[in-house]
């Protein structure tokens, strides 16, 4: 079923966000399912601001998500 | 840091800056600059000399979108800046977001603490997960020397101490909810939510929300001092008073009320009381408890008078407590007293402590 349009837009923020920070491949995210690199990499950046660690896109990391911020990543090289 | 621990092989690092944003005067772009380098230079032996022409180690402009380095900015907020770690070419350069406002005071975004992130990087500093430490991710406005002791340590693993140290004082790193020697500073009720206040951070605990979120007090609420002494929530009138030495804030949701900050003795407190350590509403009677030392008032909130007959002691009148407190709230007929690494959960109606329980219960520890 697609998603409904506010959910599609905080999926895109996310996978935005994950590229952009995380270092998610980019494409098109398939399955959001178990050990997905969408969800593997939510998890890095919960891991890293100490939030619940689930994997979702929950309330607490959409919010930490859209905070102004710098746009250097949070992980590995910055090229 | 970044991986193979990035730094410049020369303590004697230049920089130049190509262009100026319309948004400050000049001198305050350069002042804003070299403030940010020598928060760096006051910990490290690094010399930062400013070139005009050429090719310096550290390039810094304003650019927006795309802006030649094929990392875009997007517009105003969300990225505000980026700077490449050490190394030839684009490393060291930095780069600010043109599309947003850059100022220099608390109003979004102050130039100085997003240059002196962004200089972090271009030293060779990646970003820390500490909510307290200059080089997190996340915009915080913050008054005062920025490097909390996380910051000091990782570019001091890099280049070393200065030789010649200037008296600095570190903020100190994030407080660590589940340390079992936590003590509160304060403790309220916001519009549903519970808010912790301790040093210069507060966590915010919702009830939806599994786990509560670390904020500094100054990022939310630029104008109230980094250190609350305690603070209470009148629901009838929407507001949260923050009390802070002898002076008083009221909070209307996230906004500052008017005519604030007054000072506690407004509420009838003698000028011998320089601080409120704790303080409470109770709905059932209308009343306001302030905790000072080993003694307490009753405000009554409907006239705006204290109640006479006060003060009296924490101890006579809250048998099985301890004789001070350091933060206080109030549920459903139960006063919840802190203090220290310990809570006292005292039902009002029975008079008497029916739990201890530890601080950091609260916060999911």
């Amino acid at each position: 079923v697609p998603l409904p349009s506010g959910d599609k837009d905080n999926q895109n923020l996310a996978e935005k966000y994950l590229r952009r920070f995380y270092g998610l491949p980019a494409g098109l995210q398939g399955r959001q399912g178990a050990s997905s690199p969408f969800e593997t990499k939510i998890k890095e950046m919960q891991r890293f601001f100490k939030l619940k660690v689930t994997g979702n896109l929950d309330d607490n990391t959409l919010d930490l998500m859209k905070q102004a911020r710098c746009g250097v990543p949070d992980i590995g090289e910055y090229n | 840091h970044f991986p193979r621990h990035l730094k410049w092989q020369n303590n004697n690092v230049t920089f130049r800056i190509l262009n100026y944003t319309p948004d400050l005067k000049k001198s305050d772009v350069d002042r804003a600059i070299r403030n940010a380098l020598n928060v760096w230079a006051d910990v490290t032996p690094l010399t930062f000399k400013k070139l005009h022409v050429g090719n310096a180690d550290i390039m810094i402009s304003f650019g927006s979108k795309e802006h030649g380095d094929y990392n875009p900015f997007d517009g105003p907020d969300g990225l505000l800046a980026h700077a490449y770690p050490p190394g030839q070419g684009i490393g060291g350069d930095t780069h600010f977001d043109e599309d947003e406002h850059w100022t220099k005071d608390s109003s979004s975004y102050n130039l100085f603490v997003v240059a002196a992130h962004e200089l972090g990087h271009a030293l060779g500093m990646s970003h820390s997960s500490n909510a307290g430490a200059l080089m997190y991710p996340v915009y915080t406005y913050t008054t005062g020397y920025p490097l909390s002791e996380d910051d000091i340590e990782g570019i001091q693993a890099l280049y070393g101490p200065n030789p010649n140290p200037r008296k600095v004082k570190p903020k100190p790193d994030a407080p660590n909810k589940c340390d079992p020697s936590l003590s509160f500073d304060a403790v309220t009720e916001l519009r549903g939510e519970t808010i912790i206040f301790k040093d210069r951070f507060y966590w915010r605990i919702h009830p939806q929300m599994v786990e509560p979120e670390q904020t500094l007090i100054k990022s939310t609420w630029p104008s109230i001092p980094n250190k609350v002494d305690a603070a209470y929530e009148n629901p009838e009138k929407d507001i949260v008073i923050i009390f802070s030495g002898i002076r008083m804030w009221a909070l209307n949701g996230y906004n500052i009320v008017d005519g604030y900050p007054k000072y506690i003795h407004k509420l009838g407190l003698p000028k011998t009381v320089r601080k409120v350590d704790a303080a409470v509403y109770i709905r059932d009677t209308g009343k306001t408890l302030l905790f000072t030392e080993e003694d307490y008032w009753s405000y009554d909130e409907a006239t705006g008078t204290m109640d006479s007959g006060y003060p009296r002691t924490i101890e006579e009148d809250f048998p099985g407590m301890d004789d001070e407190v350091d933060a206080a709230a109030y549920h459903y007929g139960y006063l919840y007293f802190f203090h220290e690494q310990l809570q006292y959960e005292y039902s009002y109606t029975s008079r008497k402590v029916m739990r201890i329980l530890r601080t950091n219960s609260i916060l999911n520890c």
